[in-house]
């Protein structure tokens, strides 16, 4: 038996949500005609039979879950099996479905003074204590529409990260401290509303960087490093990435990093690792160990 | 040799501390 929790969290654009607030009084088509999600699927490949079943429970304050089978015109009212209020849950089976979330807040608030009612929610619910509705906002995923709705921030300066803090922890196995095994923590806010989803870095050997040019490759052969990306995480919530080991050859040539880099250096570049950090920005924390 | 990350964007500071 393998269980497992899928989250699915919204994802806010800044602009296009703050445009969307401004329209609600007029009644957004978006709003009416939700895009559904199709339920991820699961196999056991070697398995001679199996049973796969998906409970979908809705716990986001301000949104209902709609629930559609696989296939069928959403608009068809055969097509959609349920709607689940918060807290409410349902089961689908084998043949898999489809959810969308439909705004709450749109369909109860009245036409005038939407915007600011909207704003309200997001912010009473971010604070314990403010509101009735705190009692049950235990569970972190009915926090994440009120972080979307606080951290709707536009980036009006320069499309740069700030400031990167980066913690080196030398690695001691049964009291005998390896040479050059460590541990790293990144710490760094991703700027929002960036041109692409991914932040991406790479890790290249020091020492090459202080001796550019032609060097001895036999030498480093049997001291390359390997990079292990143990955890990245966004504002707290673990997040997709991925993480390319070069090889030698291509090692020089492959990677375009834009001005921010002297183009004289030629890195050995170990890992380039990329981070999907979405368009809201946030704190990034990346772990990895090197040995 | 300690493996810092490069990025592809421009960085405001860079702060290294070993622990």
């Amino acid at each position: 038996s393998i269980a497992g929790t899928i989250l699915i969290i919204p994802r806010l654009r800044p602009h296009v949500a703050s445009e969307r607030a401004v329209q609600s009084g007029s009644g957004s088509d978006n709003d009416s005609d939700p895009v559904p999600i199709v339920l991820p699927r699961f196999s056991v490949l070697a398995a001679d039979s199996e049973t796969t079943s998906t409970i979908i429970r809705n716990e986001s304050e301000s949104a209902t879950v709609e629930v559609y089978n696989i296939s069928g015109d959403l608009r068809d009212a055969q097509t959609r099996r349920t709607v689940l209020q918060r807290s409410g849950m349902t089961r689908s089976g084998n043949d898999g479905g489809r959810i969308a979330l439909r705004s709450v807040s749109r369909l109860t608030v009245p036409q005038r003074g939407a915007v600011e009612h909207v704003a309200d929610n997001s912010r009473f619910s971010a604070k314990p204590g403010t509101s009735d509705r705190n009692k049950t906002t235990h569970s972190p995923l009915s926090l994440v529409p009120s972080l979307g709705g606080v951290m709707r921030r536009r980036r009006n300066g320069p499309l740069m990260i700030s400031s990167v803090d980066v913690a080196v922890t030398p690695m001691m196995l049964r009291g005998v401290k390896y040479p050059n095994a460590h541990a790293v923590r990144v710490r760094l806010h991703a700027p929002c509303e960036a041109d692409t989803d991914w932040l991406e870095f790479g890790l290249a050997q020091a020492a090459s960087l202080l001796t550019p040019g032609p060097s001895d490759p036999s030498k480093r052969d049997g001291t390359q490093p390997s990079v292990d990306i143990v955890n990245v995480s966004v504002d707290g919530v673990p997040v997709r990435f991925e993480s390319s080991a070069f090889a030698k050859q291509e090692r020089n040539a492959m990677i375009s990093l834009g001005p921010s880099l002297d183009q004289e250096i030629q890195s050995d570049w170990i890992t380039w690792v990329r981070v999907h950090v979405g368009d809201q920005g946030g704190l990034v924390i990346v772990d990895y160990v090197v040995n | 040799d300690v493996l810092v990350p490069t990025f592809a964007l421009p960085i405001g500071r860079l702060e290294v501390t070993v622990e």
